[in-house]
């Protein structure tokens, strides 16, 4: 995968669904 | 984000509780270089450790900081051991500190195809391809288009030979084209009882002088197969890389340029 085409924002979105996916949806973001 | 309580990380062995505080921090790798990037890291990583333990005084007992920034894990030289063995160590009281590098979320989004196909058109050339197909069986054909969307981008982004992958990345970047020759070649001259095993093409190439390009093999249509037998780093996948960019660019009519 080439995380870098995604942008900051992007990335950080990307970012939140793994925290979610991973720790739980309980995460506040 | 933040989290307070129990989650099955790292692993549902070793769950850790308690207060979680995430951070995602991108750097622009392609216009900085990878070693700017890293640098910049480190020193983000320990600011906002700085700014949890002292100046807001969070309660924090996991703190992950999450990068498109490759962290080399290279023995005791890579940013990866400089942040284990430097950096963490200096905050004690967050007990537990992770960073999640480029290679860790790759591997999370192998592990979570939900996430991965939300930014699949980003991300992924394998489910680019799936949708691709999905796309003819519906003949639903903006196909033209797509295709060569799809093989502008990987154009652009295959310019460049893989040194990564023999262990070298650093700034500096080689353009295929400019670690390219061609080189001179002929088929073997064989025995006329063995000739006849021989396709066409072999002949046909054996006979005339001209021909003496290994690339006008690599791109002849009429050959169906060819085996390419080399030790690692002999250039193999820089071989293929080349040959797809070629390809690419027949696509999108940008032969001339390469």
């Amino acid at each position: 995968y080439n995380l870098d085409v995604l942008g900051a924002q992007e990335f950080e979105r990307l970012c939140q669904s793994l925290v979610q996916q991973i720790i739980g949806p309980g995460a506040k973001v | 984000a933040t989290f307070h309580g129990k989650a099955p990380y790292p692993s549902k062995e070793e769950q850790w509780g308690g207060s979680w505080i995430f951070q995602a921090k991108f750097h622009d790798v392609q216009q900085i270089g990878p070693k700017k990037a890293r640098e910049a890291f480190a020193a983000e990583l320990k600011d906002e450790l700085s700014k949890i333990t002292e100046k807001y005084r969070h309660p924090c007992d996991n703190f992950i900081l999450m990068t498109n920034v490759s962290l080399t894990p290279v023995f005791q030289r890579g940013m990866k051991d400089r942040i284990d063995n430097e950096i963490i160590p200096k905050y004690p009281t967050i007990k537990h500190i992770h960073v999640w590098g480029a290679e860790e979320i790759c591997r999370f989004l192998d592990g979570y195809p939900m996430i991965r196909q939300t930014y699949a058109h980003l991300l992924v050339s394998g489910d680019i391809i799936a949708s691709l197909l999905r796309l003819i069986e519906r003949e639903e054909t903006e196909l033209d288009e797509l295709v060569k969307l799809y093989c502008q981008g990987c154009y652009d982004h295959e310019q460049y030979a893989a040194l990564d992958d023999a262990g070298d990345v650093e700034d500096e970047r080689v353009a295929l084209q400019r670690v390219f020759i061609d080189l001179d070649v002929k088929p073997p001259t064989l025995s006329k009882y063995l000739q006849v095993l021989v396709p066409e093409w072999m002949k046909q190439a054996a006979e005339d002088d001209e021909r003496t390009s290994a690339l006008s093999y690599l791109l002849d249509d009429s050959i169906q197969g060819l085996v390419l037998t080399g030790g690692p780093g002999d250039g193999k996948s820089t071989l293929g890389q080349y040959l797809a960019q070629i390809h690419r660019a027949r696509l999108i009519g940008r032969v001339n340029e390469l």
